[in-house]
């Protein structure tokens, strides 16, 4: 039985994305069944993996809002293993159009529901923002895994929300528990990435991940050739941090 | 006649809040007189430039929802001519709220039409979304600042967020226009960087401020005192950038 992972933080550019992308590349490259759910309408994900957005006429919109089948839905990507169920810009609608459903918290759980015997893992990449998009993703997930970024205000952020995922589980996920903290953009040279650590393990101790992901220019250079980091360049940094981050997933069983 | 500016961009971590507090407080150095309103419920820009967000019991939240006066609710700052209206965490239950409020587009113009005569600039700085917060601002405002990161996720949004401007232009705010494009965390030495800028400049043309802002750790570092740059470290290159930039939108006139 797949788990599914939610990929959150409302605080903006700590690296969801490269995360989802990336640890979903490394796991299916260790011979695991892998789906990526690009709930981001900005599509960042489904464009970091190779898929030409503006080709597609349906996507997880279409899910959500018009009952489809995800079967019907799901692409594959240039690692064997690896799938995607993408997002356009017709995701951007869903916000305030799943306000008046039914059930509204309930759509991603349920559709992705028969997904879960087809997958070990369904990561869901999550918007910078903790409206419907993110509450579905929380909703439908067995954990959550949050990026940090090793800054200031990616600290401030978390607050919120943990407040937010506490209300999840008082309400429409009681079993939803924390898959892991992984602190990104890290500069060994820098006060600034020792402080925040320093801050997170003593909050979430054995739940911070002992893989920090190192600042890397191939990290965000490889998105705009659609490539994971394990196609782009294999000897990064990059890459190893997320293989090693992979390992770690795995072994959290 | 003050001039309101929404510092915008759905896609997160572009560096809004920073281009807010920085420019914000260059501004007010110079001379005018300046109200950044966080209307951000992660509240990085109230704790970016020094506000104790915890001991707050009101907020911009109450401007919207309670329809409280903003003159009760603004704060000054270490700078002489620069005063805030603060965000605390209560500002994340606005999104929903407001969706069931009259008028609700237009509760931020109402709010801030009798402040345009007491400052000559109103900054007011935006969540990663484009829900009924950043409707608001966009609504409220003359005009609208783009931060765009110098990465290829951040090109990516600039659709998504154009789509929603023309759409506010039709419905709630037909005098809503450009003020200026501004790259972010630019580092001369990546062609990343290089090629996000001739992309972006190909687009916007001479709306693509010409102060670049280079990636600079001092301005990853003076949030957390609770400082803008030109207190924290004056002679920083992240200073230099945003006193050009702040020459530059008093230029624009
Ligand atoms: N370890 C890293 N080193 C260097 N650049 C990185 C790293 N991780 C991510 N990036 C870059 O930083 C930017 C932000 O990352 P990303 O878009 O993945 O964050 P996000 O949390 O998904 O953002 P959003 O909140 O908009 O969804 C991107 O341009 C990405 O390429
Ligand atoms: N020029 C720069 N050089 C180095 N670091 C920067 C620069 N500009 C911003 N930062 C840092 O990058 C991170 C993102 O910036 P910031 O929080 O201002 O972006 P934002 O667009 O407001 O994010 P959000 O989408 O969450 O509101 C912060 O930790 C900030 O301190
Ligand atoms: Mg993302
Ligand atoms: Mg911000």
């Amino acid at each position: 039985m797949g788990r599914i992972i939610a990929v959150t933080n409302q605080k903006g550019g700590v690296a969801k994305t490269t995360t989802t992308v990336n640890l979903s590349a490394c796991l299916a490259s260790m011979g695991k069944k892998v789906l990526i759910v690009d709930s981001d309408p900005q599509g960042n994900a489904t464009s970091g993996i190779g898929i030409q957005k503006y080709e597609l006429t349906e996507c997880y919109y279409d899910v959500l809002i018009n009952d489809e089948s995800v079967d019907a839905l799901i692409l594959p990507t240039l690692i064997p293993g690896l799938e995607i169920l993408p997002a356009t810009l017709q995701l951007a609608g869903a916000e305030v159009e799943l306000v008046g459903k039914k059930e509204r918290e309930y759509l991603a759980k349920k559709a992705l529901l028969s997904q879960k015997d087809r997958y070990d893992y369904i990561l869901m990449d999550c918007p910078p923002s903790l409206g419907l998009l993110t509450i579905n993703a929380l909703t439908a997930a067995d954990s959550y895994l949050i990026p940090v970024q090793a800054e200031y205000y990616a600290l401030e952020g978390l607050t919120l929300l943990l407040k937010t995922i506490d209300s999840i589980k008082r309400s429409s996920n009681p079993g939803l528990r924390l898959e892991g903290v992984l602190l990104t953009m890290y500069d060994r040279r820098t006060n600034l990435s020792n402080q925040v650590e320093d801050e997170v393990r003593a909050y979430f101790k054995d739940k911070l991940y002992q893989t920090l992901i190192p600042k890397n220019i191939k990290l965000a250079e490889a998105p705009s050739f659609g490539l994971p980091i394990c196609l782009y360049d294999k000897t990064s940094t990059g890459c190893e941090a997320y293989d090693s981050l992979a390992k770690e997933v795995l072994n959290h069983g």
